[in-house]
């Protein structure tokens, strides 16, 4: 099964 | 106050017809640098960033940096009054809750002017890093968004495979399945028909076709579409603006669970 990831978790808030 | 005015108004238009499928509204940023967006899907697993620099602009007036909140679908139903080949002007005041779009007839003889609400949007601002990518993918944008469009018709999902052999596209879904390899090509007649492929590494991702065939929305802005990929990284999907910017969207990958 794929799990589609978030954008959030390659790249942090500034 | 903020003063922009783009003679080539239809890019204005294209720009959001690239983007308002994937987000509903969103903060436009100004600065001295220029007029920039960057927002997510609903679902936070897309990401837009488009810019066009203030070099582009006929005139750019941007006092103090400003970010205005504007509902897309409402912003796009303003700029389609416009004409085809209408000089666009956007304007608004200091501490203003509205937006004016201006727009002239190519022989003055007709200028209309929208005002628009602005809303306040939370939203959060993600820092991108500069990535080194395994495999960057330069091919003609009308030949991406057929290979897109074609594999959605089969199934849900696109496997996007960089090697030596070249990039391959493939789907899987209940009618059976399909595969599209492009192989390097330079030996065209026009530069922006060529599919060039550099590959550091190769590499193998999977990422939802349906996000993939928002992003072909940008099409008629650029007839070269790039696509950088990394392992553990989102892809890149890049429209150049011509001699204005870029419009690039970021897909996170599916991974195996």
């Amino acid at each position: 099964v794929n799990a589609q990831r978030q954008i959030t978790s390659f790249f942090s808030k500034t | 106050m903020l003063e922009l005015r783009l003679v080539q108004g239809s890019l204005l238009k294209k720009v959001l017809d690239a983007i308002k499928e994937l987000v509903k509204d969103a903060n436009f940023d100004c600065s001295t640098t220029g007029f920039s967006l960057q927002a997510m899907d609903s679902s936070h697993v897309a990401l837009v960033s488009l810019l066009l620099r203030a070099e582009g602009f006929e005139h750019y007036r941007c006092d103090r940096n400003l970010s205005m909140g504007m509902n897309l679908d409402n912003m796009a139903k303003m700029l389609k009054c416009s004409g085809n080949d209408d000089i666009i002007t956007i304007k608004a005041d200091d501490g203003s809750d509205s937006v004016t779009f201006m727009f002239e007839s190519p022989t003055q003889d007709k200028i209309s002017d929208f005002e628009m609400k602005l809303m306040d949007i939370d939203s959060e601002h993600l820092g991108i890093p500069e990535a080194e990518y395994h495999a960057i993918i330069r091919m003609p944008s009308a030949e991406f968004a057929k290979i897109c469009r074609d594999l959605a018709s089969i199934g849900d999902t696109v496997v996007i495979s960089v090697s030596k052999e070249g990039v391959k596209f493939s789907t899987r879904g209940d009618i059976g399945a399909a595969n599209v390899v492009l192989r390097q090509n330079t030996t065209v007649d026009k530069p922006e028909e060529a599919t060039i492929i550099e590959m550091n590494e190769p590499v193998s991702l999977t990422f939802a076709l349906r996000y993939m065939n928002s992003f072909t929305k940008a099409t008629p802005l650029s007839n070269i579409v790039t696509i950088s990929l990394s392992s553990e990284l989102p892809v890149v999907v890049e429209y150049k603006i011509a001699e204005m910017g870029y419009i690039r969207f970021y897909l996170a990958p599916k991974i195996e669970e």
